[in-house]
């Protein structure tokens, strides 16, 4: 991904040019109002105030030969859906374009984008489910009946080898990490403090601790069953 | 969480609300918007038309009681600072709450809540880094230096087995899942397709197929080095 742009510099925009550039991709960042446009000019490539929804203006600025385009304007839905059609008709390889309402979201599936970006339902249910899973600390989905989990060990897991334990014949587990508190001397001042450490490479005569944190690996019926 | 209280039914606080209703959570929700709080009522156990800023109000609707308050307010900054301080004064252990500009986050710290949620900012982190990660099909991070990254299985690989790979002691890394793709014979109507299949336990007489995808979890720099 070596170039992309965004259009419209709100919050969430501007968060996302932004995030890109800081991790070296060569951000053209496009907002009509110069003061969005000027704030964010330190930090990406381009920062252009300017209509996107003016066809000649994308084409001055470059815009045919970019990766990815990502229309982030939110209230004004008429400009957001013209930008994506004139995306499309540069040829412009990966869209993205945000929806916020569900008609604008029908006609962006009808044009056909790459993504569909809901800003407050994905948060919404993304923050759902950190808070449903009180024993899961975090859960990645792994297709539809898997997942990996972070959890406190089981209590019946403590004080034995993983060896002993046969997680991927007994549980149907597979253990993806180990996260321990570790004793850390702080040479400057003496001061004894702790920190996490992980290790994604357990050995099979590891011993389970009562203050552990492990990540595994199954079926969601499996993890449950732990 | 049995009983959660989310103050605010804009895009974000409605699709959190019926996320986690859909969950068996019992939601509480309000807003001072009737039709709002109309759309929402079927989806949850109790929808009240009210203002969050009145303290009778909420302990009236018992929210001395609920384990969770999300104030999910976003515009009207005073009043999503002052729900959040009337939460805290009626004793709601855990407390989210939304910032929509800087200052507000300031605020928020300086009241103390669990959670601070920057919506836009949040997501446009999120977007940057599903979109910088190219060959890496997917990222989770687990902590500083190590992720899980889901990745094509790599070309040295191909026609071995997980067992002869020693994964764990050469290239320091740990097999979590192989995702692949398996004929799927439609009885229906005799059409053969294709599904996906993931296996979190694979078993360590594997042989890597090169139209695996597997997910692997390690430092960062071991699995660059794949
Ligand atoms: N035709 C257009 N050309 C360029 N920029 C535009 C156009 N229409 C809207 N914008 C810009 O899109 C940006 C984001 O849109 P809007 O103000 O609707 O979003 P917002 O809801 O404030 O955004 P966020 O939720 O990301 O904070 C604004 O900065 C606005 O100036
Ligand atoms: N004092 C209050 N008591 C109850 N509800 C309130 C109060 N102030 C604002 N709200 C409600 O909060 C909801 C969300 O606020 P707002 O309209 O600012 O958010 P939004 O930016 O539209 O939300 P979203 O980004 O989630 O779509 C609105 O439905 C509004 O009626």
């Amino acid at each position: 991904m070596r170039q992309i742009a965004i259009f419209g510099l709100g919050s969430f925009g501007k968060a996302l040019a932004k995030s890109l550039a800081s991790e070296g991709v060569e951000v053209i960042a496009v907002d009509r109002d110069k003061d969005k446009v000027e704030d964010i000019k330190d930090y990406v490539t381009v920062a252009a105030a300017c209509d996107s929804t003016d066809e000649k203006t994308l084409k001055n600025l470059g815009i045919e030969n970019v990766d990815l385009g990502c229309v982030a304007i939110g209230e004004d839905v008429e400009a957001g859906l013209l930008t994506t059609i004139l995306l499309k008709k540069l040829g412009v390889p990966t869209i993205f374009s945000r929806a916020v309402t569900p008609m604008q979201k029908e006609i962006l599936k009808a044009i056909g984008v790459a993504r569909i970006i809901e800003i407050e339902e994905e948060m919404g249910s993304e923050i759902a489910s950190t808070i449903i899973a009180p024993k899961i600390l975090k859960r990645v989905t792994l297709g539809e009946n898997h997942s990996i989990v972070e959890i406190k060990v089981p209590s019946k897991f403590v004080g034995k080898r993983i060896s002993e334990l046969e997680l991927r014949k007994k549980n149907k587990i597979n253990i993806v990490a180990i996260k321990r508190n570790v004793p850390d001397i702080d040479k400057a001042n003496g001061g004894r403090k702790v920190k996490e450490e992980i290790n994604t490479v357990p050995d099979p005569e590891t011993i389970f601790d009562e203050d552990d944190i492990i990540i595994v690996a199954g079926k969601n019926s499996d993890i449950k069953n732990l």
